[in-house]
């Protein structure tokens, strides 16, 4: 995946069952940014693989002060790009889900 | 306690926590 400068990596094993998904997500390069950015450390959230859309997720973070809204769309593909990530992971192990 | 919460008005919960070590890039 491309270097966004955010990192998104999973916060729990994934057992390839459930579709709710714990997340972890910080700013690993603040330089990439578009917008001044408050460190606030890492940011824990649940993501649900079949019915979120990772770029609302993003907007929610920009809606709590995490994130400026210029940084609404980098953040989202960090997140999608790690969610597509776990999703071919669980069709190559072969995970029901 | 290092960690925060941030609930959105959408109900979804942030938890805010400490960066994992040796995970930021050196400047």
């Amino acid at each position: 995946a491309e270097d966004t400068g955010v990192r998104v990596e999973l916060n729990e094993e994934d057992d390839g069952k459930k579709s709710t998904i714990a997340l972890k997500l910080w700013v690993e390069d603040a330089k990439k940014l578009k917008g001044k950015y408050k460190d606030t450390g890492a940011i824990e959230f649940t993501f649900d693989l079949q019915n979120e859309v990772p770029e609302v997720v993003a907007q929610e973070m920009v809606e709590s002060g995490f994130f400026l809204e210029c940084d609404a769309k980098i953040v989202g593909k960090s997140i999608r790009d790690r969610v597509a990530l776990i999703k071919w992971r669980r069709v190559r192990t072969g995970s029901p889900n | 306690s290092a960690t925060a919460q941030v609930v959105h008005s959408a109900g979804r919960r942030f938890i805010v926590s400490p960066v994992p070590e040796g995970r930021l890039k050196e400047p």
